[in-house]
């Protein structure tokens, strides 16, 4: 069978973790929470110090959204849902053509989901400063390319050790790959690197709500 | 946007898939 569902796993991963996050970094860098002004706040007319509206959130001197407000975080998990609907035809033929079954899709689909969680996250939480954007393009390309490089390096230098397997497992690009295979039983096996990609999720909520 | 290059990628690792084939 062609390696049709794997490709495709894999190059969703690139999406999730370098793609994705670049438009979303770019769209809360133009969105402006409704109700914020526009103009600096010393403009208003009765002199009010008070430049953050409360709850509200506040723009960087370049424009740089610094919060993520609640219509995005709907918005986006609409758009996702979207993808997930919009791939579906992609996965149809992957899955023909790649001698795949229905629990094969669907286990790809959950490892999908905690890589694209892990995106989003970085993406959207950390990226509230042009020095917060270049931590979450650095943290994605890491995730995405750093690690199967890593892997790689280990596999060719340091062979007799056990790391190059917990790398193949912890980088999303080869353990998508390995988990898009056919016919394999349906809960991913090892599980632990999607609970990785959640926990990698929730740490960069944590930290951005800590910012 | 985001919905066109989610897409393309779709598309691009299908081919990159089904081009040995």
């Amino acid at each position: 069978p062609l390696p049709a569902l794997r490709t495709l796993a894999a190059g969703l991963v690139l999406h999730a973790l370098l793609i994705y996050p670049l438009v979303l970094m770019r769209r809360l860098a133009r969105s402006r929470p409704a109700g914020a002004p526009e103009n600096p706040p010393s403009q208003t007319p009765d002199g009010a110090t008070t430049n953050v509206p409360d709850g509200a959130t506040t723009n960087a001197p370049d424009g740089v959204a610094t919060s993520v407000h609640g219509g995005f975080v709907a918005a986006t998990a609409c758009e996702l849902l979207a993808f997930a609907i919009a791939g579906g035809p992609f996965f149809l033929v992957a899955a023909y053509l790649g001698d795949a079954v229905v629990s094969d899709v669907l286990r790809v689909l959950l490892c999908l989901s905690g890589v694209y969680a892990a995106g989003w996250a970085i993406a959207s939480r950390l990226a509230r400063s042009p020095g917060g954007r270049s931590v979450s393009v650095l943290a994605g390309a890491l995730l995405a390319l750093g690690l199967p490089a890593a892997y790689y390096l280990a596999l060719e230098f340091a062979p007799a050790g056990a790391a190059h397997r917990v790398l193949y497992d912890l980088a999303p690009v080869t353990f998508l790959w390995s988990q898009a295979a056919s016919r394999l039983a349906f809960w991913p096996q090892p599980l632990w690197p999607v609970a990785v990609y959640v926990a990698l999720a929730a740490a960069a909520v944590l930290v951005g709500w800590a910012m | 946007g985001g919905g066109v290059l989610f897409l393309l990628v779709c598309l691009a690792s299908l081919a990159v898939g089904i081009w040995p084939g």
